[in-house]
């Protein structure tokens, strides 16, 4: 466990995909990743609207509580270990 | 429950899987029999059936990949993504595929299954007490031949039962070496190697030379985890090493120092500060079982539940007595219908996530040299692994002497002989005997045929494995027999293979290659092709065409160590490939190697 009040230094270790992402870039690709948006949604100017749809859209779909917000229940699942298969879509 | 669009599924029932690669994290046996299970979730509520083949197109390919593995849908390291899998059709359509950076297990952290020793197969037991001290991992104490090895019971000072664990000393997985284990220091394009490496590879596996030079002899097989090492990071298998130090401190056990999602990892080196290798340390892991479940439920046509206890809910959870849930066999009843199984009122108790018996395969004697204080490995009957891709489906009980007092070199002939997962088999009035010139630890048995293969009469002529399937073949008067494991086709007659009325019975058989075998009886020959099961046309032929100078009337014909084995009483002729007799002598001797 981290040393008690020892400022604990944060390491990128090589090797490792992808360094740590922010919460809303992790939404992005969870709700790319399955379906729950598409590439043209993501780049739109609307950007703030679709996150919330999608999100609404997630959360039906795994049983969460529909918020539309990126709220901890939310980021926990998109955390969580899971099947690769997209829940939208082909 | 959902289906994919258009409602994809299988034309047909009768279902085949092959296994392409294996992961390192388990043993081949425990692999094997956790998908053989998790197909069992299915067929247990539908009218479909699954069959493991070992060569050719399968309905479903499974496979173990990192990152990106052939299909353009990445994997991404270590937890995350899991695995994914295809909806049903052709090509790469009902594959499986299982992401490698994962480390399996059956969901309740490392099994480290054990080979040879005294303990059948059985899993290491941590901690276990050897000479008073307690240990939690695989230790070479009390040896000279740096074998790790474990206790399969809490205390190897009280019960004295114990295995050797998984590593490259003592086997490889896949490759082209049938397991030999690793050589070293072995030399690759010019450089000398004292460890497995993953140099020259681009999926990250493990591997070594089994000879001194992969440059000469190019024959390599892939290293097996140690039950030490780490998973992911930037050296996948290598074992941790401790004491390592890290940003100039010194850990000796495992840390999340340095991370921000807590996960315990250490290096690979002494020191991460200049060498910057590290991975993951052990973890429970992931239930290849529960995963592979829920994939092939994808592979068959079902796409991901709404519903959270239902297996096909797309995030990981471990259930430790797992149920399909009603929903998962609403989904899949409305592509397939129900098949004969009983109406499930209730969810009919699948299979518990604890591995049923393990299919414990061939007995092997153990590594040779054996110094003390390990006990010898009397009557060791522990697991081997046929390492080229086919895996024999091997009888579900282990083979046990059942007359110990029998002994081979007493007999003056065998009914039949011949080789079954590289061990030459005796038989004899209902009993058989094994010699495996591999590990010489003399002759095995006597075992009972009945229990080994039921429903084989007491006495047969000849036998014969067919080296793709692994599949026996058993031959009794005007009978033949096709076991795969213990489940059994036959006896049906042997006109059935295009063998006439006029042959009496079978004598032999000499494996061909690309799937022929000869048959031998009396005074002719027929080519009989395994795959369709009907000898080839222009058969029969004359034994004495072709193979001159060994007698007629031989009472056994079998291929073993590539030369051809005719016998005839006590006497047997051995002919080279090229129909040259180069030995006569005595099976009891020469062969048996009896005293």
């Amino acid at each position: 466990a981290p040393l008690p009040g020892k400022p604990q230094a944060l390491v990128t270790f090589p090797g490792e995909l992808g360094s740590a992402l922010t919460d809303r870039e992790l939404a992005e690709r969870y709700l790319l990743r399955f379906g729950y948006t598409t590439e043209a949604e993501a780049r739109t100017g609307a950007r703030h609207v679709s996150l919330g749809k999608a999100l609404r859209r997630m959360q039906r779909q795994l049983g969460l509580e529909e918020t539309g917000q990126l709220d901890a229940g939310t980021l926990e699942a998109m955390r969580a270990p899971r099947c690769g298969v997209p829940d939208v879509g082909t | 429950f959902l289906t994919f669009e258009g409602d994809l599924k299988w034309e047909h029932t009768d279902l085949t899987y092959r296994v392409i690669n294996y992961s390192p994290d388990l043993d081949r046996a425990v692999i094997n029999d956790a998908f053989k299970r998790a197909f069992k979730v299915w067929s247990d509520v539908t009218p479909l059936t699954f069959t493991q083949i070992y060569s050719g197109e399968a309905d479903i390919m499974i496979m173990f990949g990192s990152g990106e593995h052939g299909d353009g849908y990445p994997f991404d390291g270590k937890d995350g993504l899991l695995a994914h899998a295809f909806p049903p059709g052709r090509g790469i359509q009902g594959d499986a595929h299982f992401d490698d950076d994962e480390f399996w297990t059956l969901g309740t952290g490392l099994v480290v299954k054990t080979r040879y020793g005294n303990a059948n197969g059985a899993d290491c037991h941590f901690p276990f007490i050897f000479e008073g001290r307690s240990y939690s991992r695989c230790i070479t104490e009390g040896r000279t031949d740096g074998l790790p090895w474990c206790a399969t019971t809490a205390s190897y000072d009280r019960d004295k039962k114990y295995g050797f664990c998984p590593s490259e000393l003592l086997y490889t997985n896949g490759g082209n070496s049938d397991g030999s284990p690793c050589v070293f220091p072995f030399v690759f394009e010019g450089t000398s190697y004292d460890a497995c490496t993953t140099d020259g590879r681009s999926d990250g596996y493990r591997w070594c030379a089994t000879t001194a030079s992969f440059d000469q002899d190019k024959k390599y097989g892939f290293c097996p985890n140690r039950d030490t090492a780490v998973i992911g990071g930037n050296s996948q298998g290598d074992p941790c090493v401790f004491p390592f130090t890290f940003l100039g401190e010194s850990y000796s056990t495992c840390t999340s120092q340095g991370r921000q999602d807590g996960k315990l990892w250490c290096a690979t080196t002494s020191n991460y500060d200049t060498d910057k290798k590290w991975g993951f340390c052990p973890d429970r892991g992931y239930s290849i079982f529960l995963v592979a479940a829920h994939e092939f439920g994808h592979s068959l046509g079902l796409d991901h539940s709404t519903v959270r206890e239902a297996l096909m809910y797309p995030m990981y959870s471990y259930v430790q007595d797992f149920q399909l849930h009603p929903d998962d066999v609403r989904g899949i009843q409305y592509l397939y219908g129900r098949g004969s199984g009983p109406a499930p009122t209730a969810p009919v108790p699948a299979p518990t996530e604890e591995p049923q018996p393990l299919p414990t395969e061939e007995p092997q004697p153990a590594p040779t040299e054996e110094p003390q204080p390990m006990p010898t490995e009397a009557g060791s009957a522990s697991t081997t692994e046929e390492e080229e891709e086919e895996e024999t489906p091997e009888p579900t009980s282990e083979p046990v002497p059942v007359d110990p007092s029998r002994d081979a070199c007493a007999e003056k002939n065998f009914d039949a002989i011949t080789e079954i997962n590289g061990e030459l088999h005796f038989f004899k009035d209902g009993k058989y005997w094994t010699l495996s010139s591999f590990w010489k630890s003399g002759i095995q048995g006597a075992f009972s045929v009945a229990d080994t293969w039921p429903g084989l009469p007491p006495v047969i002529d000849a036998a014969f494995q067919d080296v793709l399937t692994k599949r026996v073949f058993f031959f009794a008067g005007r009978q033949f027999w096709v076991f795969s494991g213990k489940s059994v086709l036959g006896p049906r007659g042997i006109e059935k293979l295009g063998i006439g009325k006029d042959a009496g019975r079978i004598t032999g058989a000499l494996q061909r290659g690309r799937g022929k075998v000869l048959l031998f009886s009396g005074e002719s020959y027929w080519r009989l092709d395994v795959k369709v099961q009907r000898v080839d046309k222009g058969y029969p032929r004359a034994t004495d065409d072709v193979f001159t100078g060994v007698p007629l009337d031989a009472r056994n014909v079998f291929l073993y160590q590539d030369k051809y084995h005719f016998c005839r009483g006590s006497f047997y002729w051995r002919m080279t490939p090229r129909y040259q007799v180069d030995r006569v002598g005595y099976v009891k001797y020469d062969i048996l190697q009896c005293p």
